[in-house]
């Protein structure tokens, strides 16, 4: 059985497109049928693997407002065994469109009714809000994945995202759980960064991921390659870093 | 006559709140009476000033739905000449709450009506998404600063961003105008910063900021301190640039 993974939190520019991405292509490399769903209008985990902007390619706006089915969307990679559905400016019109719909916090769950019968993992890019967008990713996943910068203004947001999760397993998705919480862009030289980093330890336990992914230039490089990481430069720490992230949430499904 | 300047971005972590409080700050140790408005519900201007969390105290929520006037909102900070309109997590409920009312896109520009003459200076942090609180500020403002880093996903976004400018201009407020971009964690070493900012500079001509902000760790840790750069670490580099950045607005305000 399959897992559906939302990468989620509400701070902008904490690595949540970097995350999806480059997880989902060390399953892929890994021989795992991996799918990737971009659920933000700005659809940097669809340009970032190479995709044009076209507004007439199925996308997730036509998945979540019952226009096209999951199949339609499905595009393949340059990863024998990754597969995306890509996003589109039009996604933003979802936000105010599925207001008015039935069962609008379900329609990303139920339009990938079936989907861990053929994928290991579905791996969700979620926008920065705590958005109808977001909600609905929280709501099709099993469990979430929190990326985090060892800042400031990262640490400040977590207790909001934590309120919602908690609300959403209430009510909406009792199943839900923290996937763990992976410290992106981590520089272990600087004090602001231990301290958070010792914050959080404190905060989330064995939540916190023994993998935390460095700062390395080659993870902002590839996007603009259409790559990810392990494909434009395997050896770089950055690559290396999400292999072994990929491996440590494979671990954790093992024993579960 | 004061300028309402609205700092925006819908790409996340670009350095818009980093930019809002310590232009606003520079501004006020300029001797210039500054007001900084929040209006993003993740509230980093306000805690990143040392406000803690308070959702009784007036804030950008009750000036958006009418339910208080703005001199009830305006708070003092540690700088004499800085002002503040804090934000709460309450702000998440206004992008719904605005849809049903009147004048919806000019709750802000009409609560902030007769303050150009009380302040040269207004500066509205936005948070990350073209939603209808990044709608408000950019039709009650003069100008918009747009943070960029330089990097790939956030050169894809601008022309977004532009489109929607382009779009408010013509229908809500004409006489919107691009004050500049500002690169923000700028580091010159990169092959990718440079390329990056070689397209900006073809694009933008002089919209381009002359100054730069270099990524410097004061400006991450000082928030924590709940300060603008200027007061933790007057002599950093971060504080340094957004005292150049604060003078180049202030000289392209002169001439108009
Ligand atoms: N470990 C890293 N090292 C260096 N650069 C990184 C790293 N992770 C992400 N980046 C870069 O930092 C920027 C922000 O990352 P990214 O866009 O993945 O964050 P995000 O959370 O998805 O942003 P948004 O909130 O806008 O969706 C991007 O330009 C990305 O290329
Ligand atoms: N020049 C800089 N040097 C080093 N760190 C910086 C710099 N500018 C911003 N930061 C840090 O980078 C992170 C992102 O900046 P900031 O929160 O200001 O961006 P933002 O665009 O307001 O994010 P959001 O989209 O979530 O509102 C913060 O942790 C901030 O402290
Ligand atoms: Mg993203
Ligand atoms: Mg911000």
């Amino acid at each position: 059985m399959g897992r559906i993974i939302a990468v989620a939190n509400q701070k902008g520019g904490v690595g949540k497109t970097t995350t999806a991405i480059n997880l989902a292509a060390s399953f892929a490399a890994a021989e795992v049928e991996t799918l990737l769903v971009d659920c933000d209008p700005q659809s940097n985990t669809t340009s970032g693997l190479g995709f044009a902007r076209d507004p007439d390619r199925p996308n997730t706006y036509h998945l979540l407002t019952g226009a096209a089915a999951l199949d339609a969307a499905i595009q393949p990679t340059e990863l024998e065994q990754l597969w995306l559905v890509p996003s589109n400016r039009n996604l933003i019109g979802a936000n105010l469109e599925l207001v008015e719909m039935d069962r609008r916090e379900y329609r990303l769950r139920d339009a990938l009714d079936g989907v861990r019968e053929r994928y290991r993992f579905v791996v969700l890019d979620c926008p920065p809000a705590l958005d109808l967008l977001t909600l609905n990713a929280l709501v099709a996943a099993d469990t979430v994945l929190i990326p985090m910068q060892a800042e400031y203004f990262a640490l400040e947001g977590v207790s909001e995202l934590l309120d919602t999760i908690a609300r959403i397993r209430e009510s909406l998705n009792p199943a839900l759980e923290v996937e763990g919480v992976v410290l992106t862009m981590y520089d272990e030289r600087t004090n602001l960064a231990q301290q958070v980093a010792a914050e959080l330890k404190n905060f989330f336990g064995d939540k916190l991921c023994a993998t935390t992914v460095p700062r390395n230039i080659r993870l902002a490089e590839a996007p603009s390659h259409g790559k990810p990481a392990l494909l434009y430069d395997v050896r770089s720490r950055g690559a290396e870093a999400y292999i072994r992230l990929a491996k440590e949430v494979m671990a954790r499904g093992a024993s579960s």
